[in-house]
């Protein structure tokens, strides 16, 4: 489907929402301990980004375990959220934004959030020569 | 910014990478020419060119519109949802949903109203990165943060988003930082320090 503006796209395709995942809204406020029918979709959604190691291949229960904390807090750090490990709205607004899908955690490493930066320290030598490039890469 | 595990990034000696599209998906010049704009933002800051050819299977960077299961082991989901993915070097797959309502020319304006428009350059430009070899970042502006809320337009890259790529590939010599070189007076500096 390409449109050259939005104005293009017909009515009825106009304002469909991700019924799939809009589902989600229903789990708003679950939290550790519950056990709420059709959870187990939100671990696969984790899964599928990577806050969910792909270790777990067994069947998702419905039980809001520790998996589920453990990633519930990840992707709110990830993401600036209050990290309360529960599905609260704001956290359940976000996991329904459009998205890549690209994973963001890989091999364990979380991509949002493993620090790396490259800093740059401009030394001047004495006597004014070419200044000396220190980098520090943490 | 971050990079995915290993640092994976296109060979020293491949820094013309040439791009084609799926001969099965039938693509305007218009949507084509959207991908070339989001390819040239990258060039502008890197030492990289890309080059649109015919050949599908044999161009570095391989792009299709594909919908729902397409064979890769991750499926797309419909309208909204995941939008596109690809894969980090030297893979060069790019796929798009083909499910989403693509708005191609970018007008912000009329974008409001519309919940499920999506802004191809600005999904492209995101996607290009992961071709690069950049992963997610976590700055909420850059080009490579995970998400865009549909009817928005984010095609400029952020200072997060140059300190990656050119932690990668080096910057274009042409490349001031602040406004990108006009593309056709490039020309390659020949001073001393050549």
């Amino acid at each position: 489907w390409f449109f050259p503006n939005s104005s293009a796209i017909p009515p009825s395709l106009r304002n469909t929402t991700h019924v799939f995942w809009d589902a989600f809204s229903n789990f708003t406020g679950c939290h550790h301990g519950q056990n709420v029918d059709g959870l187990f979709r939100i671990k696969k959604y984790f899964q599928r980004f990577g806050y969910i190691p792909e270790t777990y291949t067994g069947n998702f229960t419905d039980d809001f375990d520790d998996i589920l904390k453990n990633a519930v807090e990840l992707y709110q750090k990830n993401f600036r959220l209050n990290v309360t490990g529960e599905l609260d709205a704001l956290t359940i607004k976000h996991i329904v934004v459009p998205r890549c899908g690209n994973p963001d955690v890989v091999n364990g490493t979380s991509l949002m959030h493993n620090g790396r930066r490259k800093t740059f320290e401009v030394n001047f030598s004495p006597g004014g020569k070419v200044p000396r490039l220190h980098t520090v890469k943490h | 910014y971050t990079l995915f595990p290993g640092e994976p990034r296109w060979p020293r000696d491949r820094r013309d990478l040439t791009y084609a599209f799926d001969p099965r998906n039938p693509l305007t010049d218009e949507v084509k020419g959207v991908f070339a704009r989001a390819f040239g933002r990258w060039s502008e800051v890197t030492a990289l060119n890309f080059t649109n050819i015919e050949s599908f299977t044999t161009s570095d960077i391989t792009i299709g519109f594909y919908t729902g299961d397409h064979g890769d082991g991750e499926p797309f989901d419909g309208v909204l949802g995941t939008l596109a993915h690809a894969f980090s070097p030297p893979s060069g797959k790019f796929h798009l949903d083909a499910d989403e309502n693509w708005v191609v020319s970018g007008d912000l304006d009329s974008f409001l109203s519309v919940t499920a428009a999506v802004d191809l350059e600005s999904v492209a430009v995101h996607e290009i990165g992961h071709l690069l070899g950049l992963g997610h970042s976590s700055v909420e502006e850059s080009i490579m943060y995970p998400t865009i809320t549909t009817g928005k337009r984010k095609v400029d890259l952020t200072s997060d988003d140059v300190e990656g790529i050119q932690y990668l590939y080096g910057a274009n010599p042409n490349f001031n930082g602040t406004s990108p070189p006009a593309a056709t007076t490039r020309e390659r500096d020949t001073g001393s320090f050549g």
